[in-house]
């Protein structure tokens, strides 16, 4: 465990539990193979432990707190800030429905979070509508309008439409139904497939939805800047969703997504059930990628 | 990653990069470059293209050692009745699209196929394979209700595939994460119901993994390992940019031969796993 070898780098009798330029580097050693292997994007990893060792050096005079504490101290504190603050508030608007749109690789979790999403939502006294974009998943339509029926709230789908079509209609259809939210499904898709991508940037375009955000998967790996840079270029996004991290992987990508957009992390999923859905806290998220 | 004044830094940085990039892990972008060290210091490569080859070249080996299955297509392993597949992994990873694909390629084979719809819990997850089933022509068994005990679904789709001697019985289980006690062991429940009926069976199980998946592949790998011995990998979304590169740690420290990779969405986006292709692509 990272913080045990650490420990044993500054509490050896040479360095006299002291910051040296030698522990300091063995030190920064450990730790970016602990990165690596939490699936933190290697590039970001060198920049990190250059600045951590650089901060090392910089505070060898410092004689109260024992040399190792205060080294897992400043790493701790790096990786904390790097992952930004979380902010679980979504910015509704005053003057009709607040638009938000989800978007995100192939299974990521983009349905079952559009319902968490719903299922918070109208527990917090709104009346969101949720929008079945994804017309090419067999029973993609089918599985949002299950989702809609245990939260409660409608769901607008069509057949023979496209994407934007059905994103345009929504919108009068929230007036209708009065929904104060509409949620669009999108369609898992490639960031390097150009046709579904332009199909994403159009539907931007017609609908401008208020809020954007990118539902990654928290178990995915140094692919994770590739595609959040296409989608946050493509797209500006408004906020980040990492899913699944009820499993027992590291992710080190939260960390990716969030340096290569500078977006927020805003909201967790932490399990299958409409109501796991949790607000981000870097702190902890740190912990576990250190592991 | 320097090894000599020959050899260009950059190529070696570069080399560097497009190790630890593709997802194959610390330690075997370590072992990797040691081995190249060792063999420039041996003579035994002296420029980067040899470099080049000399790394593709121990990665082909490590994707193929002692694993006389990679790139196996599925074939008949019962003589006396349906060869039963079992596919399993963790949420959003390919299972059910895998399933048709492979599905596909048997009928194009000329086998009968019948498919056991056995996720009874995510929404619309029954409705989403028999669609498949309806396209591909093959039958399907179908939970009573939503929220019924796969189990149950795996015995009824068994003894009928046993009654009507199908080729193959194809199973799709709920994605799970395997950090879920429970749901593992209903994973296990279910291998226990088709053992009961015919004991070699499952004849195989395919762990599902997702292309962009890191080093969590190698735990998957480990925990679905501990349901049932895992007779092949098919790693989807390869279509994609990311590498694959955790397979070689699952060849390497797991021993499970990779069978197919996914290329995309539609029913014939499924390749048999090809060791000089993956390499190629490593370092495209
Ligand atoms: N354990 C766990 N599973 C999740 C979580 N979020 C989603 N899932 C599961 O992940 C799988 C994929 O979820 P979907 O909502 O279908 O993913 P998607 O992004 O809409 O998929 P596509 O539309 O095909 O791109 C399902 O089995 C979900 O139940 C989570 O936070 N934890
Ligand atoms: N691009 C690409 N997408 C794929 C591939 N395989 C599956 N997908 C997509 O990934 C998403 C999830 O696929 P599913 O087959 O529903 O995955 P699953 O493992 O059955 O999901 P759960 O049952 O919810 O755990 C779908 O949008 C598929 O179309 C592939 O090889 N390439
Ligand atoms: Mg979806
Ligand atoms: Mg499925």
């Amino acid at each position: 465990d990272l913080t045990e070898k650490l420990t044993n780098v500054f509490d050896t009798v040479r360095s006299r539990g002291k910051l040296t330029e030698e522990n300091i580097g063995q030190a920064c050693d450990s730790v970016r193979k602990a990165l690596i292997e939490a699936d933190v994007n290697f590039t970001i990893v060198k920049d990190f432990i250059s600045r951590v060792r650089e901060q090392a050096l910089g505070e060898q005079k410092v004689k109260k707190i024992k040399a190792g504490d205060y080294f897992i101290k400043i790493v701790s504190d790096e990786l904390t800030s790097l992952l930004g603050e979380g902010n679980a508030e979504i910015p509704f608007v005053k003057d009709g429905p607040t638009i938000i749109m989800m978007c995100g690789l192939q299974g990521s979790g983009k349905t079952t979070t559009v319902g968490k999403l719903a299922y918070k939502l109208k527990n917090e006294g709104r009346k969101p509508l949720l929008v079945a974009a994804d017309i090419q998943r067999p029973a993609a339509i089918e599985q949002l309008h299950v989702l809609g029926e245990q939260v409660g709230v409608p769901v607008f789908s069509k057949q023979n439409s496209t994407p934007p079509e059905i994103c345009i209609e929504a919108l009068a259809v929230a007036k209708s139904e009065n929904a104060d939210v509409i949620i669009l499904d999108t369609a898992g898709r490639l960031h390097v497939d150009e046709e579904l991508m332009n199909e994403l940037h159009l539907i931007n375009k017609k609908v401008k939805p208020h809020q954007t955000y990118l539902v990654v998967d928290a178990m995915i790996g140094q692919d994770a800047v590739n595609s959040a840079k296409e989608f946050n270029d493509r797209l500006e996004l408004d906020g980040l969703i990492l899913t699944k991290l009820d499993g027992d992987s590291r992710g080190g990508a939260a960390i990716s997504i969030r340096h290569v957009t500078g977006k927020t992390i805003k909201f967790v999923g932490m399990g299958e059930k409409l109501d796991a859905l949790e607000s981000f806290y870097p702190d902890r998220l740190a912990s576990r990628i250190l592991g | 990653f320097t090894i000599g004044s020959k050899i260009d830094q950059d190529t070696l940085d570069e080399l560097e990069e497009i190790l630890l990039s593709s997802d194959m892990g610390f330690e075997v972008a370590e072992s990797i470059k040691e081995s190249v060290s060792k063999a420039y210091k041996n003579k035994e490569v002296e420029n980067d293209t040899e470099i080049k080859l000399f790394i593709q070249d121990e990665i082909k080996s490590i994707l193929k050692d002692g694993l006389e299955n990679t790139g196996k297509p599925i074939q008949k392993i019962n003589l006396n009745g349906p060869t039963i597949i079992t596919i399993i992994g963790v949420n959003g990873s390919g299972k059910t699209t895998s399933i048709a694909k492979l599905t596909k390629s048997i009928v194009d084979g000329g086998h009968s196929v019948m498919l056991a719809a056995a996720d009874t819990f995510r929404a619309a997850a029954v409705e989403q394979l028999t669609i498949w089933s309806e396209r591909l022509g093959v039958e399907i068994v179908k939970p009573a209700k939503t929220g019924s005990d796969p189990a149950s679904v795996v015995y009824d789709a068994t003894e009928l595939a046993i009654q009507k001697n199908v080729d193959f019985l194809i199973i799709d289980t709920a994605g799970r994460l395997h950090t879920q006690k429970d749901l593992m062991a209903q994973l296990h429940k279910m291998h226990n119901v088709i053992k009961k009926k015919i004991p070699e069976a499952p004849h195989e199980t395919i762990l599902i993994l997702d292309g962009t998946t890191g080093q969590n592949a190698v735990v998957q790998g480990i925990e679905f390992g501990k349901v049932h011995d895992i007779t092949g990998l098919i790693m989807t979304k390869l279509d994609g940019s990311a590498k694959g590169g955790v397979l070689i740690r699952m060849c390497k420290e797991l021993q499970i031969p990779i069978r197919y990779i996914g290329m995309g969405e539609q029913i014939d986006d499924l390749e048999t796993f090809s060791p000089e292709k993956f390499v190629d692509a490593l370092f495209e």
